[in-house]
């Protein structure tokens, strides 16, 4: 059996909420120690991988390892009209594992709705361990969250692909549209700071704008943001969510081929 | 432009 608790107000759903333009179905698995979602988007390009440990919870027990698929877009919906100081239980049994409660309580704890979801059946689909993939990568940019916000915000403007390239000393993001080119060159500052820009080997990768653009709501809960590039292979950018917390949540990317 | 891939064109084998 598995019943998670959370404020309306928590990270977790304001995750959920800013992934929703790229994915309405997700994978989730649970176990004692925490939630892992998954979820790939409808052309398969990119896909997005949440931890939340159990502790990050208002409530949490898992006592046996549960993996679903959720409809993450009804949730969302569905809790939107909840109070902002409302308390959201989820719950999943063993005996009946075809749907979900979830279970909205007013702040005065007088009035709780219940709605069940049914589970979708989702192909599941695996990536390797990333942390020692990441070890064979090219280049690696940690950068304040704020940074690539503006950074995606001027991209934005450009109706198009974003190219991603290692320079001397930094990166640089180049899109070419329709309306013209922007060129941003994001460096490594002299003295030391939240920025580090470390690269192995040169690397250039061609993206899809609107991706980045997606990927820049959810590093909006988050002071940091890292990218990690290498030739021919998917852009990985991870995130912690929030402060002080084990959150995280990372993205794949991947690009496109010239010619 | 270029060729979109995907993500499990890159992973298939794992």
């Amino acid at each position: 059996m598995l019943e998670l608790k959370l404020v309306k107000e928590s990270l977790f759903l304001n995750v959920l909420e800013a992934i929703l333009d790229l994915v309405a179905v997700a994978s989730v698995s649970c176990s004692s120690t925490g939630l892992k979602l998954q979820a790939m988007d409808a052309k398969g390009v990119a896909f997005i991988s949440l931890l939340i440990p159990a502790k990050e919870f208002q409530f949490y027990h898992c006592d046996k390892d549960l993996s679903m698929g959720i409809a993450i877009g009804d949730m969302v919906e569905a809790i939107r009209s909840a109070d902002k100081d409302g308390t959201i239980t989820i719950k999943a049994s063993d005996e009946n594992f075809r749907n979900i409660t979830v279970s909205i309580e007013s702040p005065e704890c007088n009035e709780t709705t219940s709605f069940s979801l049914l589970l979708v059946t989702l192909k599941r689909f695996c990536i390797p361990e990333l942390q020692g993939l990441l070890k064979k990568y090219d280049a690696c940019v940690q950068m304040p969250s704020v940074d690539f916000m503006r950074i995606c915000k001027y991209l934005s403007n450009v109706d198009g692909d974003v190219d991603i390239s290692t320079i001397d000393k930094g990166i640089r993001f180049f899109a070419l549209g329709k309306c013209g080119c922007l060129n941003v060159k994001y460096m490594q500052p002299e003295k030391a700071t939240d920025i580090d820009i470390s690269v192995q080997a040169p690397v250039s990768l061609t993206l899809d704008l609107k991706y980045m653009n997606s990927f820049a709501k959810v590093s909006a809960l988050s002071n940091q943001v890292k990218l990690c590039l290498s030739k021919g292979q998917p852009l990985v950018v991870q995130c912690k969510i929030g402060q002080k917390t084990k959150s995280r949540i990372i993205y794949l990317l991947a690009p496109k081929i010239k010619g | 432009s270029g060729v979109q891939r995907s993500i499990k064109e890159f992973y298939r084998s794992t």
